[in-house]
Protein backbone atom coordinates (compact mmCIF):
# COMPACT_ATOMS: atom_id res chain seq x y z
CA UNK A 1 0.00 0.00 0.00
CA UNK A 2 2.46 2.43 1.53
CA UNK A 3 6.37 2.33 -0.28
CA UNK A 4 8.91 5.04 0.89
CA UNK A 5 11.79 4.72 -0.32
CA UNK A 6 14.96 7.18 0.32
CA UNK A 7 12.57 9.97 1.20
CA UNK A 8 14.06 13.21 2.52
CA UNK A 9 12.30 16.73 3.66
CA UNK A 10 15.03 19.56 3.78
CA UNK A 11 14.01 22.56 4.60
CA UNK A 12 16.63 25.84 4.34
CA UNK A 13 17.31 28.13 6.57
CA UNK A 14 19.13 30.80 6.01
CA UNK A 15 23.04 28.97 5.32
CA UNK A 16 22.07 26.09 6.93
CA UNK A 17 19.94 23.49 5.73
CA UNK A 18 17.54 21.57 8.31
CA UNK A 19 16.57 17.66 7.08
CA UNK A 20 13.07 17.15 9.10
CA UNK A 21 13.04 13.46 7.19
CA UNK A 22 16.68 12.00 6.24
CA UNK A 23 16.49 9.08 3.97
CA UNK A 24 13.73 7.02 5.17
CA UNK A 25 12.96 3.88 3.88
CA UNK A 26 9.67 2.42 5.00
CA UNK A 27 6.72 -0.35 3.70
CA UNK A 28 3.41 -0.20 5.39
CA UNK A 29 1.23 -3.19 3.62
CA UNK A 30 -2.61 -3.08 3.05
CA UNK A 31 -4.75 -3.59 6.46
CA UNK A 32 -1.93 -2.97 8.72
CA UNK A 33 -2.69 -0.96 12.24
CA UNK A 34 0.95 1.22 12.79
CA UNK A 35 1.29 3.79 15.53
CA UNK A 36 4.11 6.40 15.01
CA UNK A 37 5.79 7.26 17.75
CA UNK A 38 9.08 10.13 18.80
CA UNK A 39 10.28 13.21 20.34
CA UNK A 40 8.97 16.19 19.46
CA UNK A 41 10.60 17.63 16.43
CA UNK A 42 11.61 14.41 15.13
CA UNK A 43 9.82 14.59 11.66
CA UNK A 44 6.10 12.44 12.45
CA UNK A 45 3.87 15.04 10.73
CA UNK A 46 6.16 15.69 7.82
CA UNK A 47 6.16 12.43 7.15
CA UNK A 48 2.11 11.74 7.74
CA UNK A 49 1.67 15.36 5.51
CA UNK A 50 4.30 13.55 2.81
CA UNK A 51 2.21 9.85 3.08
CA UNK A 52 -1.37 12.12 2.44
CA UNK A 53 -0.02 13.92 -0.10
CA UNK A 54 0.14 17.31 1.58
CA UNK A 55 3.82 18.28 1.04
CA UNK A 56 6.44 16.70 -1.39
CA UNK A 57 9.48 14.85 -0.47
CA UNK A 58 12.83 16.88 -1.21
CA UNK A 59 14.06 13.26 -2.25
CA UNK A 60 13.21 10.12 -3.13
CA UNK A 61 9.78 8.25 -4.03
CA UNK A 62 6.39 7.53 -2.68
CA UNK A 63 4.22 4.77 -4.12
CA UNK A 64 0.88 4.81 -3.02
CA UNK A 65 -0.95 1.69 -3.63
CA UNK A 66 1.21 1.14 -6.43
CA UNK A 67 1.15 4.50 -8.15
CA UNK A 68 4.02 6.71 -7.94
CA UNK A 69 3.23 9.99 -6.61
CA UNK A 70 4.78 12.47 -7.88
CA UNK A 71 4.10 11.55 -11.21
CA UNK A 72 0.45 12.04 -10.67
CA UNK A 73 -1.33 15.67 -12.11
CA UNK A 74 -3.00 17.54 -9.88
CA UNK A 75 -6.25 16.43 -10.49
CA UNK A 76 -5.18 13.09 -9.81
CA UNK A 77 -3.56 13.71 -6.51
CA UNK A 78 -6.63 15.90 -5.78
CA UNK A 79 -9.29 13.41 -6.42
CA UNK A 80 -6.95 10.59 -4.69
CA UNK A 81 -6.77 12.31 -1.34
CA UNK A 82 -10.53 12.67 -1.30
CA UNK A 83 -10.96 9.22 -2.31
CA UNK A 84 -8.81 7.08 -0.56
CA UNK A 85 -6.97 9.14 2.24
CA UNK A 86 -8.82 10.08 5.78
CA UNK A 87 -6.74 12.61 7.59
CA UNK A 88 -6.72 13.99 11.04
CA UNK A 89 -4.49 16.99 11.83
CA UNK A 90 -2.45 17.62 14.62
CA UNK A 91 -4.25 20.85 14.70
CA UNK A 92 -7.76 19.87 13.45
CA UNK A 93 -7.75 22.60 11.18
CA UNK A 94 -11.63 22.92 11.09
CA UNK A 95 -13.73 25.49 8.91
CA UNK A 96 -13.94 28.60 11.97
CA UNK A 97 -17.38 29.45 11.41
CA UNK A 98 -18.71 26.66 10.09
CA UNK A 99 -21.06 23.91 12.41
CA UNK A 100 -19.15 20.70 13.30
CA UNK A 101 -22.09 19.31 10.75
CA UNK A 102 -20.66 21.48 7.53
CA UNK A 103 -17.14 20.60 8.90
CA UNK A 104 -17.85 16.90 8.59
CA UNK A 105 -19.91 16.63 5.30
CA UNK A 106 -17.27 18.41 3.95
CA UNK A 107 -15.51 15.89 2.19
CA UNK A 108 -18.61 14.21 0.85
CA UNK A 109 -19.15 17.27 -0.95
CA UNK A 110 -17.25 16.43 -4.04
CA UNK A 111 -17.74 12.75 -3.62
CA UNK A 112 -20.43 12.31 -6.44
CA UNK A 113 -21.17 8.92 -5.52
CA UNK A 114 -22.73 10.38 -2.02
CA UNK A 115 -26.03 12.03 -2.58
CA UNK A 116 -26.63 15.12 -0.20
CA UNK A 117 -28.92 13.55 1.76
CA UNK A 118 -27.16 10.49 2.36
CA UNK A 119 -24.12 12.83 3.43
CA UNK A 120 -26.09 14.30 5.83
CA UNK A 121 -26.84 10.88 7.08
CA UNK A 122 -23.08 9.65 7.35
CA UNK A 123 -21.91 12.78 8.63
CA UNK A 124 -24.22 12.60 12.27
CA UNK A 125 -23.84 8.61 12.00
CA UNK A 126 -20.00 9.96 12.25
CA UNK A 127 -20.39 12.75 14.75
CA UNK A 128 -23.02 10.30 16.76
CA UNK A 129 -19.26 7.61 16.74
CA UNK A 130 -17.18 10.23 18.58
CA UNK A 131 -20.10 10.75 20.69
CA UNK A 132 -20.86 14.35 19.62
CA UNK A 133 -24.45 13.74 18.31
CA UNK A 134 -25.67 16.41 20.21
CA UNK A 135 -23.19 19.12 19.19
CA UNK A 136 -24.11 18.65 15.29
CA UNK A 137 -25.01 22.56 15.07
CA UNK A 138 -22.66 24.49 17.22
CA UNK A 139 -19.83 26.35 15.15
CA UNK A 140 -16.20 25.23 15.95
CA UNK A 141 -15.48 27.78 18.22
CA UNK A 142 -18.30 26.81 20.47
CA UNK A 143 -16.64 23.42 20.79
CA UNK A 144 -14.35 22.67 23.44
CA UNK A 145 -10.59 21.29 22.24
CA UNK A 146 -11.32 17.39 22.83
CA UNK A 147 -14.75 18.15 20.74
CA UNK A 148 -12.65 19.75 17.61
CA UNK A 149 -10.63 17.02 17.55
CA UNK A 150 -13.29 14.53 17.38
CA UNK A 151 -14.86 16.40 14.77
CA UNK A 152 -11.60 16.32 12.70
CA UNK A 153 -11.71 12.41 13.43
CA UNK A 154 -15.23 12.35 12.22
CA UNK A 155 -14.63 14.12 9.26
CA UNK A 156 -11.78 11.96 8.19
CA UNK A 157 -13.42 8.81 8.07
CA UNK A 158 -16.84 9.68 6.29
CA UNK A 159 -15.49 9.10 2.59
CA UNK A 160 -15.03 5.58 3.62
CA UNK A 161 -10.82 6.28 3.26
CA UNK A 162 -8.77 3.01 2.32
CA UNK A 163 -6.05 4.45 4.46
CA UNK A 164 -6.42 6.66 7.61
CA UNK A 165 -3.76 9.02 8.70
CA UNK A 166 -4.31 10.49 12.03
CA UNK A 167 -1.47 12.75 13.86
CA UNK A 168 -1.93 12.65 17.59
CA UNK A 169 -5.87 11.99 17.37
CA UNK A 170 -6.21 11.57 21.21
CA UNK A 171 -3.48 14.44 22.63
CA UNK A 172 -6.95 16.56 23.50
CA UNK A 173 -8.86 13.56 25.18
CA UNK A 174 -9.65 12.46 28.34
CA UNK A 175 -8.95 8.60 28.77
CA UNK A 176 -12.69 7.66 28.30
CA UNK A 177 -12.93 8.98 25.27
CA UNK A 178 -9.97 8.14 23.81
CA UNK A 179 -10.84 4.64 24.40
CA UNK A 180 -14.11 5.57 22.52
CA UNK A 181 -12.02 6.57 19.52
CA UNK A 182 -9.37 4.22 19.64
CA UNK A 183 -11.97 1.55 19.24
CA UNK A 184 -13.22 3.69 15.81
CA UNK A 185 -9.84 2.79 14.68
CA UNK A 186 -9.71 -0.40 15.51
CA UNK A 187 -13.18 -0.88 14.06
CA UNK A 188 -11.74 0.55 10.69
CA UNK A 189 -8.27 -1.78 11.20
CA UNK A 190 -10.69 -4.81 11.30
CA UNK A 191 -12.43 -3.77 7.81
CA UNK A 192 -9.58 -3.74 6.40
CA UNK A 193 -8.55 -0.03 6.52
CA UNK A 194 -4.59 0.89 6.86
CA UNK A 195 -4.02 3.14 9.80
CA UNK A 196 -1.26 5.14 10.31
CA UNK A 197 -1.03 6.84 14.05
CA UNK A 198 0.85 8.99 15.22
CA UNK A 199 0.98 9.14 18.96
CA UNK A 200 3.50 10.35 22.22
CA UNK A 201 1.67 8.14 24.49
CA UNK A 202 2.17 4.16 24.60
CA UNK A 203 -1.17 3.64 26.12
CA UNK A 204 -2.50 4.35 23.01
CA UNK A 205 0.42 2.79 20.95
CA UNK A 206 -0.74 -1.02 22.90
CA UNK A 207 -3.68 -0.25 20.45
CA UNK A 208 -2.22 -0.33 17.13
CA UNK A 209 0.35 -3.18 16.02
CA UNK A 210 3.30 -2.48 15.01
CA UNK A 211 5.29 1.25 16.42
CA UNK A 212 7.54 2.96 14.08
CA UNK A 213 9.86 5.23 16.05
CA UNK A 214 11.17 8.23 14.98
CA UNK A 215 14.32 10.51 16.04
CA UNK A 216 15.76 13.47 14.34
CA UNK A 217 14.13 12.67 11.04
CA UNK A 218 15.86 9.53 10.60
CA UNK A 219 14.12 5.67 11.85
CA UNK A 220 15.27 4.35 14.91
CA UNK A 221 12.92 1.35 15.59
CA UNK A 222 10.44 -0.48 13.98
CA UNK A 223 9.11 -3.33 16.01
CA UNK A 224 5.74 -5.39 16.77
CA UNK A 225 3.51 -4.41 19.09
CA UNK A 226 3.27 -7.06 21.66
CA UNK A 227 -0.35 -8.40 21.89
CA UNK A 228 -1.45 -8.16 25.56
CA UNK B 1 -5.17 33.45 45.66
CA UNK B 2 -8.63 32.24 43.85
CA UNK B 3 -11.77 32.51 45.31
CA UNK B 4 -14.75 31.10 43.19
CA UNK B 5 -18.10 31.60 44.36
CA UNK B 6 -21.15 30.42 42.34
CA UNK B 7 -19.70 30.64 39.13
CA UNK B 8 -21.54 29.66 36.57
CA UNK B 9 -20.78 29.99 32.43
CA UNK B 10 -23.91 30.19 30.44
CA UNK B 11 -24.49 29.90 26.52
CA UNK B 12 -27.52 30.06 24.84
CA UNK B 13 -28.26 28.31 21.74
CA UNK B 14 -31.09 28.92 20.11
CA UNK B 15 -34.13 27.84 22.50
CA UNK B 16 -31.80 25.76 25.22
CA UNK B 17 -28.91 27.11 27.87
CA UNK B 18 -25.83 25.09 27.85
CA UNK B 19 -23.99 25.69 31.65
CA UNK B 20 -20.15 25.18 30.44
CA UNK B 21 -19.77 26.22 34.21
CA UNK B 22 -22.65 25.04 36.50
CA UNK B 23 -22.41 26.72 40.27
CA UNK B 24 -18.58 26.15 41.11
CA UNK B 25 -17.28 27.22 44.62
CA UNK B 26 -12.95 26.67 44.56
CA UNK B 27 -10.27 28.16 46.54
CA UNK B 28 -6.35 27.56 45.55
CA UNK B 29 -4.18 29.12 47.96
CA UNK B 30 -1.04 30.66 47.05
CA UNK B 31 1.48 28.36 46.16
CA UNK B 32 -0.63 25.25 45.39
CA UNK B 33 0.28 23.39 42.64
CA UNK B 34 -3.39 21.67 41.17
CA UNK B 35 -3.97 19.69 38.40
CA UNK B 36 -7.92 20.42 36.89
CA UNK B 37 -8.88 17.36 35.16
CA UNK B 38 -12.42 15.75 33.47
CA UNK B 39 -13.81 14.28 30.59
CA UNK B 40 -13.33 16.67 27.41
CA UNK B 41 -16.38 19.09 27.28
CA UNK B 42 -16.82 19.05 31.15
CA UNK B 43 -15.68 23.03 31.58
CA UNK B 44 -11.94 22.87 32.13
CA UNK B 45 -11.17 25.50 29.59
CA UNK B 46 -14.22 27.62 30.62
CA UNK B 47 -12.35 27.31 34.30
CA UNK B 48 -9.10 28.43 32.73
CA UNK B 49 -9.98 31.21 30.44
CA UNK B 50 -12.45 32.97 33.84
CA UNK B 51 -9.54 32.62 36.12
CA UNK B 52 -7.10 33.89 33.02
CA UNK B 53 -9.40 37.26 33.05
CA UNK B 54 -9.76 36.48 29.39
CA UNK B 55 -13.64 35.46 30.01
CA UNK B 56 -16.89 36.84 32.07
CA UNK B 57 -18.85 34.55 34.43
CA UNK B 58 -22.24 34.82 33.75
CA UNK B 59 -23.25 34.55 37.45
CA UNK B 60 -20.80 34.58 41.14
CA UNK B 61 -17.74 36.15 41.96
CA UNK B 62 -14.29 35.48 41.33
CA UNK B 63 -11.93 36.87 43.70
CA UNK B 64 -7.99 37.02 42.52
CA UNK B 65 -5.94 38.06 45.03
CA UNK B 66 -7.89 39.63 47.40
CA UNK B 67 -9.48 41.81 44.57
CA UNK B 68 -13.14 41.04 42.86
CA UNK B 69 -12.56 41.21 39.24
CA UNK B 70 -15.82 42.28 37.81
CA UNK B 71 -14.69 45.08 39.83
CA UNK B 72 -11.80 46.31 37.84
CA UNK B 73 -10.94 48.07 34.95
CA UNK B 74 -10.50 47.48 31.69
CA UNK B 75 -7.08 48.94 32.13
CA UNK B 76 -6.63 47.25 35.71
CA UNK B 77 -7.79 44.19 34.01
CA UNK B 78 -5.30 44.24 30.80
CA UNK B 79 -2.54 45.19 33.29
CA UNK B 80 -3.17 42.22 35.95
CA UNK B 81 -3.33 39.67 33.22
CA UNK B 82 0.01 41.05 32.17
CA UNK B 83 2.00 41.26 35.18
CA UNK B 84 0.49 38.70 37.24
CA UNK B 85 -0.52 35.91 35.14
CA UNK B 86 0.89 33.35 32.53
CA UNK B 87 -1.07 31.70 30.44
CA UNK B 88 -0.93 28.49 27.86
CA UNK B 89 -3.43 27.77 25.86
CA UNK B 90 -5.38 24.51 24.90
CA UNK B 91 -4.29 25.51 20.85
CA UNK B 92 -0.96 27.95 21.78
CA UNK B 93 -2.23 30.94 20.05
CA UNK B 94 1.06 31.68 18.66
CA UNK B 95 1.14 34.52 16.21
CA UNK B 96 2.01 32.57 12.63
CA UNK B 97 4.36 34.76 10.99
CA UNK B 98 6.69 35.91 13.73
CA UNK B 99 9.45 34.28 15.11
CA UNK B 100 9.64 32.17 18.04
CA UNK B 101 11.72 34.00 19.86
CA UNK B 102 9.32 37.40 19.18
CA UNK B 103 5.96 35.32 20.39
CA UNK B 104 8.44 34.81 23.64
CA UNK B 105 9.51 38.81 24.35
CA UNK B 106 5.75 40.13 23.61
CA UNK B 107 4.33 39.33 27.16
CA UNK B 108 7.72 42.24 27.83
CA UNK B 109 6.44 44.51 25.12
CA UNK B 110 4.21 46.30 27.68
CA UNK B 111 6.56 45.85 30.79
CA UNK B 112 8.11 48.86 31.86
CA UNK B 113 10.26 47.02 34.43
CA UNK B 114 12.10 45.07 31.27
CA UNK B 115 14.36 46.75 29.04
CA UNK B 116 14.51 45.58 25.83
CA UNK B 117 18.25 43.80 25.89
CA UNK B 118 16.50 42.30 29.07
CA UNK B 119 13.61 40.92 27.31
CA UNK B 120 15.55 39.11 24.78
CA UNK B 121 17.95 37.44 27.30
CA UNK B 122 14.96 36.32 28.89
CA UNK B 123 13.14 35.39 26.19
CA UNK B 124 16.38 33.38 25.00
CA UNK B 125 16.92 32.02 28.51
CA UNK B 126 12.91 30.33 28.58
CA UNK B 127 13.66 28.80 24.78
CA UNK B 128 16.23 27.44 26.35
CA UNK B 129 14.15 26.24 28.90
CA UNK B 130 12.03 24.45 27.16
CA UNK B 131 14.89 22.78 24.40
CA UNK B 132 14.17 25.24 21.66
CA UNK B 133 17.71 27.61 21.89
CA UNK B 134 18.08 26.64 18.18
CA UNK B 135 14.75 27.20 16.80
CA UNK B 136 14.58 31.06 18.12
CA UNK B 137 14.47 32.42 14.86
CA UNK B 138 12.01 29.83 13.21
CA UNK B 139 8.46 31.11 12.24
CA UNK B 140 5.58 29.42 14.18
CA UNK B 141 4.61 27.60 10.59
CA UNK B 142 8.24 26.36 10.94
CA UNK B 143 7.99 24.65 14.03
CA UNK B 144 6.51 21.37 14.94
CA UNK B 145 3.19 21.16 16.99
CA UNK B 146 4.89 20.19 20.06
CA UNK B 147 7.77 22.82 19.43
CA UNK B 148 4.70 25.16 18.91
CA UNK B 149 3.23 24.43 22.33
CA UNK B 150 6.85 24.99 24.49
CA UNK B 151 7.08 28.51 22.89
CA UNK B 152 3.92 28.53 24.31
CA UNK B 153 4.82 27.75 27.28
CA UNK B 154 8.30 29.72 27.22
CA UNK B 155 5.88 32.98 26.57
CA UNK B 156 4.23 32.52 29.79
CA UNK B 157 7.01 32.44 32.19
CA UNK B 158 8.76 35.32 30.87
CA UNK B 159 7.05 38.26 33.27
CA UNK B 160 7.50 36.22 36.27
CA UNK B 161 3.60 35.30 36.78
CA UNK B 162 2.58 35.01 40.42
CA UNK B 163 -0.13 32.63 38.79
CA UNK B 164 0.28 30.20 35.96
CA UNK B 165 -2.54 28.66 34.14
CA UNK B 166 -1.64 25.95 31.99
CA UNK B 167 -4.23 23.91 29.71
CA UNK B 168 -3.26 20.44 28.36
CA UNK B 169 0.30 22.01 28.33
CA UNK B 170 1.80 18.60 27.20
CA UNK B 171 -1.05 17.63 25.13
CA UNK B 172 1.27 17.35 22.39
CA UNK B 173 4.88 16.14 24.21
CA UNK B 174 6.59 13.36 23.92
CA UNK B 175 7.09 11.47 27.39
CA UNK B 176 10.81 12.96 28.20
CA UNK B 177 9.98 16.18 26.85
CA UNK B 178 6.75 16.38 29.06
CA UNK B 179 9.00 15.58 31.80
CA UNK B 180 11.02 18.34 31.33
CA UNK B 181 8.03 20.82 30.69
CA UNK B 182 6.52 19.04 34.11
CA UNK B 183 10.13 19.92 36.16
CA UNK B 184 9.72 23.60 34.77
CA UNK B 185 6.41 23.82 36.53
CA UNK B 186 7.51 22.21 40.09
CA UNK B 187 10.56 24.66 39.73
CA UNK B 188 8.47 27.07 39.29
CA UNK B 189 5.55 26.14 42.06
CA UNK B 190 8.89 25.65 44.64
CA UNK B 191 9.76 29.57 43.86
CA UNK B 192 5.89 30.41 45.22
CA UNK B 193 3.72 30.64 42.16
CA UNK B 194 0.83 29.33 42.15
CA UNK B 195 0.18 26.38 39.19
CA UNK B 196 -2.94 25.46 38.08
CA UNK B 197 -2.65 22.95 34.95
CA UNK B 198 -5.59 21.19 32.97
CA UNK B 199 -4.27 17.64 31.96
CA UNK B 200 -5.87 14.57 31.06
CA UNK B 201 -3.10 12.45 31.52
CA UNK B 202 -2.82 10.59 35.19
CA UNK B 203 0.93 10.51 35.00
CA UNK B 204 1.20 14.37 34.39
CA UNK B 205 -1.10 14.65 37.55
CA UNK B 206 0.96 12.80 39.74
CA UNK B 207 3.40 15.53 39.86
CA UNK B 208 0.92 18.11 41.27
CA UNK B 209 -0.25 18.31 44.70
CA UNK B 210 -4.35 18.89 44.46
CA UNK B 211 -6.59 17.16 41.41
CA UNK B 212 -9.76 18.85 41.02
CA UNK B 213 -11.83 16.89 38.44
CA UNK B 214 -14.96 18.27 36.97
CA UNK B 215 -17.93 16.55 34.86
CA UNK B 216 -20.71 18.10 33.31
CA UNK B 217 -19.56 21.70 34.71
CA UNK B 218 -19.71 20.66 37.92
CA UNK B 219 -16.59 19.71 40.43
CA UNK B 220 -16.98 16.06 40.96
CA UNK B 221 -14.03 15.48 43.20
CA UNK B 222 -11.26 17.71 44.97
CA UNK B 223 -8.37 15.68 46.45
CA UNK B 224 -4.59 15.65 47.40
CA UNK B 225 -2.47 13.99 44.91
CA UNK B 226 -0.49 10.82 46.98
CA UNK B 227 3.22 11.79 47.41
CA UNK B 228 4.69 8.81 45.10
N1 LIG C 1 -18.91 29.60 22.65
C1 LIG C 1 -19.58 28.49 23.03
N2 LIG C 1 -20.89 28.34 22.70
C2 LIG C 1 -21.55 27.24 23.07
N3 LIG C 1 -21.05 26.23 23.77
C3 LIG C 1 -19.74 26.30 24.13
C4 LIG C 1 -18.94 27.43 23.77
N4 LIG C 1 -17.69 27.23 24.24
C5 LIG C 1 -17.71 26.04 24.87
N5 LIG C 1 -18.94 25.47 24.80
C6 LIG C 1 -19.36 24.19 25.39
O1 LIG C 1 -19.04 24.27 26.78
C7 LIG C 1 -18.60 22.98 27.24
C8 LIG C 1 -17.31 23.13 28.02
O2 LIG C 1 -16.28 23.52 27.15
P1 LIG C 1 -14.76 23.53 27.62
O3 LIG C 1 -13.95 24.07 26.47
O4 LIG C 1 -14.62 24.24 28.93
O5 LIG C 1 -14.46 21.99 27.85
P2 LIG C 1 -13.10 21.25 28.27
O6 LIG C 1 -13.33 20.57 29.56
O7 LIG C 1 -11.94 22.19 28.18
O8 LIG C 1 -12.96 20.15 27.16
P3 LIG C 1 -11.64 19.53 26.43
O9 LIG C 1 -11.04 18.56 27.40
O10 LIG C 1 -12.26 18.83 25.24
O11 LIG C 1 -10.74 20.64 26.04
C9 LIG C 1 -18.47 22.08 26.02
O12 LIG C 1 -19.49 21.11 26.05
C10 LIG C 1 -18.60 23.01 24.82
O13 LIG C 1 -19.33 22.41 23.76
N1 LIG D 1 8.44 24.96 7.35
C1 LIG D 1 9.49 24.57 8.12
N2 LIG D 1 10.65 25.25 8.03
C2 LIG D 1 11.70 24.86 8.78
N3 LIG D 1 11.72 23.84 9.65
C3 LIG D 1 10.57 23.13 9.76
C4 LIG D 1 9.40 23.46 9.01
N4 LIG D 1 8.42 22.59 9.36
C5 LIG D 1 8.96 21.76 10.28
N5 LIG D 1 10.24 22.09 10.53
C6 LIG D 1 11.18 21.40 11.44
O1 LIG D 1 11.19 20.02 11.05
C7 LIG D 1 11.30 19.19 12.21
C8 LIG D 1 10.24 18.10 12.16
O2 LIG D 1 8.96 18.66 12.31
P1 LIG D 1 7.67 17.76 12.51
O3 LIG D 1 6.49 18.67 12.54
O4 LIG D 1 7.64 16.66 11.52
O5 LIG D 1 7.93 17.11 13.94
P2 LIG D 1 7.01 16.15 14.82
O6 LIG D 1 7.74 14.87 15.03
O7 LIG D 1 5.64 16.08 14.25
O8 LIG D 1 6.95 16.91 16.21
P3 LIG D 1 5.78 17.03 17.32
O9 LIG D 1 5.75 15.75 18.06
O10 LIG D 1 6.29 18.18 18.15
O11 LIG D 1 4.51 17.36 16.62
C9 LIG D 1 11.15 20.09 13.43
O12 LIG D 1 12.40 20.18 14.08
C10 LIG D 1 10.71 21.45 12.89
O13 LIG D 1 11.32 22.52 13.57
MG1 LIG E 1 3.80 16.78 14.87
MG1 LIG F 1 -10.32 22.35 26.90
Amino acid sequence: MISLRGISKAYSMGDTTLWALDNIDLDIHKGEFVAVMGASGSGKSTLMNILGCLDVPTRGVYSLDGAEVQSLSRNELADLRNRKLGFVFQSFNLLPRTAAIENVELPMLYNHRVTPHESRQRALAALDAVGLADRAHHYSNQLSGGQQQRVAIARSIVNDPVLMLADEPTGNLDTRTSVEVMAIFQGLNSRGITVVLVTHEQDIAQYTKRNVVFRDGKILSDSPVASP
